[in-house]
């Protein structure tokens, strides 16, 4: 079991059990600044964690982060950890992140799809999607990218049980979904939602479901902009961006369409790395280089977050 | 434990909106078993096939066949699959 947050391997994959005994150690070595918030179980009953980066205050404005909706992404889940890290370690230090959260907080939920994430531990490292039974399917899981109550049942998304990108039966049947649903309505302040996904290098923004333009389509693009281009500066990795459906393909019942229908702005997915060599099997030595490559990127949308409220 | 002994994963380059619709079809054969890791989606994007070893030769001669670009991203999947445990063991210890 990792102990202390100062001992863990940041630049290895690791279990739910030890990403979870970790998020208790965060808040342990952190406990002003960090809290971890319960908001729901999994099918499988796995509990759901958010983490809470606050310096107090009441009814503040919320930016949502979260990785690993789709399980068999790990490098996401590698990333959130380092991320969550990171942004204990800048509080106090980086004078972006400092305004941050002197006027905001942050929910970061590092582990989506835990039911998923076990199942690529154990049985299927290829493992995408949920593990719920369907009834009258032998094919277990539904994708939960596609279960989100925006343009669900649209394009690219699929009827039958066994595909890869089953919608599910309705909009929020997954409780992975219908719990951060709950959640940012809940909580009715969250101004940007970054869902961060892999491996296509992109920054993507509303819509998937449809391909008319957003109408905060020109800021949303300019905010992309400076994040890709940041995020470059780094190592050189090139991402593109644009809205899901001009840049990839149709997709409908996503969640930052969902977000951005229900009164989230900034609504944003990113891509993480690769350059088509490992896809899903992304090297664990790349864990750190895609973390810190993608931090500028965060900290240009959340400053830009903090800096235009609405 | 799945194991995926075999597979490889292949890089496929539609030129058009035929060859799209032709890689579209190709993955709703379920008896095939294959994943599209990205989905084809437009001509000149990439997408990336997952095949099991059992159905490669079906799928290569079927892109060959219609003149479907591709290039083997990954030879064999359990390999990686097999070197993503031992570093994580490794750094376990």
């Amino acid at each position: 079991t990792e102990r202390s947050t100062s001992t863990f391997d940041f630049a290895s994959y690791h279990t739910l059990d030890e990403i979870y005994d970790w998020l208790n150690t965060l808040v342990a070595d952190h406990p002003n600044l960090v809290s971890k918030l319960h908001i729901g179980q999994s099918y499988e009953k796995r509990p759901l964690y958010v983490l809470k980066f606050s310096t107090g205050g009441s009814n503040r404005s919320a930016i949502w982060l979260d990785t690993g909706i789709h399980s068999r992404e790990w490098i996401t889940q590698a990333t959130g950890v380092w991320t969550a890290n990171k942004i204990v370690e800048e509080y106090g230090q980086d004078p972006s992140v400092t305004a941050i959260l002197d006027s905001m907080d942050i929910f970061f939920e590092i582990i989506v799809n835990p039911d998923g994430f076990a199942f690529t531990h154990s049985s299927n490292r290829l493992w995408r999607k949920t593990r719920s039974i369907n009834a009258g399917s032998p094919c277990v899981g539904v994708d939960p990218n596609r279960n989100w109550d925006a343009g669900f049942g649209g394009a690219g998304s699929s009827s039958n049980p066994c595909s890869e990108t089953y919608r599910g039966p309705y909009a929020h049947s997954e409780s992975e979904v219908k719990s951060i649903v709950d959640f940012i309505c809940g909580h009715g302040s969250v101004k940007s939602i970054i869902s961060i996904h892999s491996y296509s290098q992109m920054l993507l923004y509303p819509y998937g479901y449809k391909t008319v333009p957003a109408p905060n389509h020109q800021e949303l693009n300019e905010v992309a902009k400076k994040a890709v281009s940041d995020l470059a500066a780094v190592y050189g990795t090139k991402y593109t961006y644009g809205s899901i459906a001009d840049t990839i393909y149709m997709a409908g019942g996503t969640s930052v369409d969902w977000a951005y229908d229900n009164g989230v702005k900034y609504s944003f997915t990113f891509e993480l790395r690769d350059t088509g060599r490992y896809g899903f099997l992304l090297p664990s030595s790349q864990i750190i280089p895609t973390a810190t490559e993608t931090w500028p990127a965060l900290l240009d949308i959340m400053v830009h977050v903090l800096e235009h409220p609405y | 434990e799945k194991l995926f002994v075999g597979d490889q994963v292949l890089r496929v380059t539609a030129r058009d909106e035929e060859q799209i619709a032709l890689l579209r079809v190709l993955g709703e054969r379920t008896e095939l078993q294959l994943d599209f890791w990205r989905h084809p989606a437009r001509p000149g994007l990439p997408a990336d096939l997952q095949v099991p070893f059992p159905c490669l030769q079906e799928v290569k001669t079927f892109l060959e066949s219609n003149n479907i670009s591709y290039s083997v991203m990954i030879e064999d999947v359990q390999e990686l699959l097999d070197e993503e445990k031992k570093t994580m063991n490794k750094s376990r210890r």
